[in-house]
């Protein structure tokens, strides 16, 4: 066990603190808000699309921290990120809810609170069916009682995926994963003995998880179509590189 | 524009610039 919490203590350490977070992403909001004329402000699904933007460039900056990430040629890196860059933002979401987040109300990365009723008196069919899945398996996962260092585990079996196609060191993501596994299942099994298969149960969760990430690209691109998204963004390139 | 120009910076930028 001691190795075991040597590994995941290293592997929290990489984990930014949420006001850092927060911190970035307002920081980006204010200064593009300050950068426009009163009559061309962001509207809410823009100011939710920077949102996503600004949390996706600090996960690409938490991988590329990582060591054994690092362990891995920049092509490598590039594939297994344009793979699960959507389910990363997912994960990172219902982390967010289940650490600070209230039944029946949605905590964003800003620290802004919206409550799910509005969210779902406002949104279109698509969005409204994404938000309620996200806020059920959020539910789940504070009914596993899911903690930091789960959390992250689930953040590296999603990124370390050897089924990605085109990886190049295919073993050493296997490596990376198996060796995650193994913390996940004993860290499991030494904090919550009583709790039978949390472990399987938290594994469980992924597929859902890719499920709606699955979901959520789908409709960014169908907005982006449309034209709702800001261009030169890096969710517009992770969008673009999946179509391509 | 090559259609990773961004992230492949991001993975590749020298942080001690």
């Amino acid at each position: 066990p001691s190795s075991n919490t040597g590994f995941l203590s290293e592997l929290l350490q990489g984990e930014p603190e949420e006001s850092q977070v927060c911190s970035r992403v307002v920081a980006s909001l204010l200064r593009e808000q300050a950068s426009r004329g009163k009559h061309d402000r962001l509207n809410t699904f823009s100011i939710m699309c920077k949102m996503a933007d600004q949390t996706l460039f600090g996960l690409v900056e938490w991988a590329r921290n990582c060591a054994l990430f690092k362990e891995l040629k920049v092509e490598d890196q590039m594939v297994l990120l344009q793979s699960c860059w959507s389910e990363l933002l997912v994960l990172d979401h219902l982390c967010r809810q289940v650490a600070y987040g209230m039944d029946g109300s949605i905590y964003l990365v800003t620290g802004q609170k919206i409550d799910v009723s509005t969210v779902l008196s406002q949104a279109g069919a698509t969005l409204s069916s994404l938000v309620s899945r996200a806020q059920d398996l959020v539910s789940k996962l504070r009914a596993l009682h899911l903690d930091r260092q789960e959390f992250v585990c689930l953040k590296y079996l999603v990124l370390f995926n050897p089924d990605v196609k085109s990886v190049q060191d295919r073993r050493q993501v296997e490596r990376t994963q198996e060796r995650v596994n193994r913390a996940l299942m004993e860290h499991t099994l030494h904090t919550h003995p009583g709790q039978s298969d949390k472990f399987g149960q938290l594994l469980l969760r992924l597929p859902e998880v890719r499920s709606i990430s699955l979901q959520v690209e789908e409709y960014l691109y169908q907005r982006h179509l449309l034209g709702d998204l800001p261009c030169n963004s890096l969710l517009t390139e992770m969008l673009h590189a999946k179509h391509t | 524009k090559k259609p990773n120009a961004l992230l492949h910076y991001l993975l590749n930028k020298d942080d001690t610039k």
